[in-house]
């Protein structure tokens, strides 16, 4: 699960 | 702040457009120099450079590809922890995973393109251990079997 709200950043996505 | 940072963009975009115009003979290598200063010079503006060069990598003109490749080799080598930070992001390595992958565009990413992406991934690795998503993206490749080990 992403951390909400402090990483301004998004999943890594599976190839 | 906001004009500023559209004079800014409009600066980088115009130094991008030169420096991978599918027009280059060769290198250009007075305006990655300049994208590369200008990137040093206002680091609020990191976000915007590194969007830009994936806009150029995603062109389906090999050259034009290779060549926002080099801008953004440029740009890990001469602009510092604050690039490595944003190319180290999933946001900005998930856009290099899509152009590799069969999943997502690799099949139609050109040959040339697709092996400099997974070179430069693998050096990062080495070379900005610290970027561990970096790494975390190169084993889930290696994983997929999308990068040979």
């Amino acid at each position: 699960p992403v951390i909400r709200g402090f990483s301004d950043d998004e999943p890594l996505v599976i190839a | 702040m906001d004009k500023q940072l559209d004079i800014i963009t409009t600066s980088l975009e115009a130094l991008l457009q030169r420096g991978t115009s599918p027009k280059n003979v060769g290198r250009d290598n007075a305006a990655i120099d300049a994208f590369c200063g200008l990137v040093n010079k206002e680091p609020e503006c990191v976000p915007i450079a590194a969007k830009l060069i994936v806009s150029k990598m995603q062109s389906m003109q090999e050259w034009e590809a290779l060549q926002a490749l080099q801008v953004l080799e440029a740009c890990m080598q001469h602009c510092g922890p604050q690039f490595h930070a944003e190319v180290g992001k999933f946001r900005f390595l998930n856009e290099l995973i899509k152009l590799i992958s069969p999943k997502y565009l690799g099949n139609l990413t050109p040959d040339a393109v697709r092996t400099e992406i997974i070179e430069l991934l693998y050096l990062w690795t080495l070379e900005y251990p610290r970027e561990s998503k970096i790494r975390e993206a190169y084993e889930m490749l290696k994983k997929q079997q999308v990068v040979q080990s």
